[in-house]
């Protein structure tokens, strides 16, 4: 599966609608300290299904939903949507689309939705989905800031389960 | 199961012998099996690096520099990445520690890779910035509140976001 | 003592309520003095930091980036040093994580410094090392032995060391 | 006190006699990966007295001497010498010297050298020394790689325990 581009709303410092054109190669996303490049990192893995705050740099999972500047007041909701074309490595179900889109929405009152293709399905549906892509899945596709020295520094009994996940 | 971590374990091992010197303009480096719970059973125990950079001495991990650990991480983690692809790798400032020889070795193996896979890369680092294919912005105009603009390499600097380091 | 901690601590706060705007370019922050024994007794207890860099809302220190907090923490450090300065300080690239306008409000604390300390700046920043007095490069020319030699900026880019970002 | 300069022989990855000049206000360490520049810190540390290897960053105390290279055997002492310009602000017994100079040698065998002035002294009249001056006794005067963000991300009681030694 690739993807094609990811749009992002009330998602941390996301406040408006935005979203990034993914089908190239090779994207660099630049930009000064604090502007939100890393918060990228977090709408991604958020809209693949993590359910653990601590993996998003929060406390609580409502910390994703933007919570105001000095100009704007807090949102309602956060919503990520990651769009993929089906280049034929999709799970059987998936086969008849031509582009698959994740949705994940999370409201202040701690209601979530997710939808596939614009239909509510749930978390399991899109855990399932990128599991049978092995999108995701694997601790070594995505690289958090600071945290590409690990490897080195962990236990050798830590680096085996890292090379299990390859396995 | 233990004959599936074998098969793994020994080609991304291959695979590291292979990109260790690359990254590293020479040395070499292997992964080796270590029997942590002294009954002999390698294939439950744990997984050691042995690394030498070039021209140096065979020392243990610590006494590499910071640069030097990054480079070490990033060829382990490549060599994963090669025997066992995912659709798409994010990699947010991994190149921070690289000097500039090192990152130009690592931008170019991100490139070869990139044939397969498709790449995010979050940098601060032009020479990085050279391989995309686009870049995007990432700006703070109102206080924050993200916005995102895809822009061309000239343009960067009116972003600030580039270090200039000459 | 628990006197001369509190006359240190709000020493310290002091400098530090001036330091990180002047290192965010703007924003505000301070210490707080917490109870951690739940006695009231907050002299007995921890230090906590509450930050708000510019334009954003107070947040919590780990909703930072990782560029905001490095600045957070050499903005305390450098608290620490002027209210009560050693003769010399040694600092390991703390630039590292810091976008080029940061680093040149930093590179401007340092030099003012420096009128009272001496300065040893291990960096890979081009805009850090311009602010040198005297730039030593070491180099490896022989692999495994290190050698030192006094460089001005222009033949810094022989060593290669600097990063160059544009 | 002010420094004037470091030598360094047989320390680390400094195989040959090498110095650093530094009576300027700002010098500035560069070069590429593993070159040697935090080695620099090491040799300052040491030869201020550090008696643990962890802290710098070996594993036994004889990691600080060179161990070899491809063109080299390694080296039977590691020998750090600094000097001092005497700016007033020294103990009370240095006041009579233009130039103080530290020098701590660390042989094979494992016997440890101090000298003060090339006179063999104690680890201890080495230590007071600094003790008196406030030279790298403060945690702040010395800030390694990769640790600046340790006082943000620390616990609120270490963070006090950082803020006592200004103290
Ligand atoms: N829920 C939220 N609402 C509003 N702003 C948020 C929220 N969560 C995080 N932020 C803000 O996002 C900013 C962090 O963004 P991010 O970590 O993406 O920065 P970055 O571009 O990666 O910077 P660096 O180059 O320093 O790593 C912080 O300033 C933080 O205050
Ligand atoms: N006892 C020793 N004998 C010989 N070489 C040593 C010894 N101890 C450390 N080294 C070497 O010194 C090098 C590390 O140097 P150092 O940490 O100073 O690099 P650096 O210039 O700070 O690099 P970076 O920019 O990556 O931080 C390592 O390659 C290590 O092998
Ligand atoms: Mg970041
Ligand atoms: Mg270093």
């Amino acid at each position: 599966m690739r993807i094609k581009r990811i749009d992002l709303c009330g998602f941390k410092s996301f406040c408006d609608r935005m979203h990034l054109d993914l089908r190239q190669s090779v994207t660099a996303v630049v930009g000064p300290n604090g502007c939100g490049k890393s918060n990228v990192v977090d709408a991604l893995r958020w809209a693949m299904g993590e359910q653990s705050a601590k993996h998003l740099r929060g406390k609580a999972m409502a910390d994703v939903i933007f919570n105001g500047s000095d100009s704007r007041g807090p949102s309602g909701m956060a919503e990520i949507s990651i769009t993929f074309e089906n280049d034929g490595n999709v799970p059987p179900e998936f086969l008849q689309y031509n582009e698959i889109t994740v949705t994940r929405r999370l409201h202040r009152d701690g209601t979530s939705e997710y939808l596939l293709n614009r239909l509510p399905v749930r978390l399991r549906d899109v855990t399932n989905l990128f599991l049978g892509t092995g999108v995701g899945t694997r601790a070594y596709s995505i690289i958090e800031q600071g945290r590409v020295g690990l490897i080195v520094s962990s236990k050798p009994v830590d680096r085996r389960y890292f090379i299990e996940e390859a396995a | 199961c233990r004959k599936r971590f074998k098969e793994t374990f020994d080609a991304v091992n291959e695979r590291f012998q292979v990109l260790f010197p690359r990254l590293f303009n020479g040395g070499n480096a292997r992964l080796v099996l270590t029997d942590e719970s002294g009954d002999g059973d390698v294939l439950q125990g744990g997984v050691d690096i042995v690394a030498q950079p070039p021209g140096k001495k065979l020392q243990s991990l610590d006494m590499m520099s910071g640069g030097e650990k990054a480079l070490t991480a990033v060829s382990l983690i490549f060599a994963m990445f090669m025997v066992k692809p995912t659709p798409f790798c994010l990699l947010d400032e991994v190149d921070a520690p690289l000097d500039e020889a090192n990152v130009i070795r690592f931008r170019e193996i991100v490139k070869d890779m990139s044939d397969q896979s498709q790449f995010i890369v979050i940098t601060h680092n032009r020479r990085t910035m050279e391989i995309a294919d686009r870049l995007y912005g990432v700006t703070m105009e109102e206080p924050g509140i993200s916005k995102l603009v895809s822009v061309k390499l000239g343009e960067m600097d009116q972003l600030k976001g580039a270090r200039k380091a000459s």
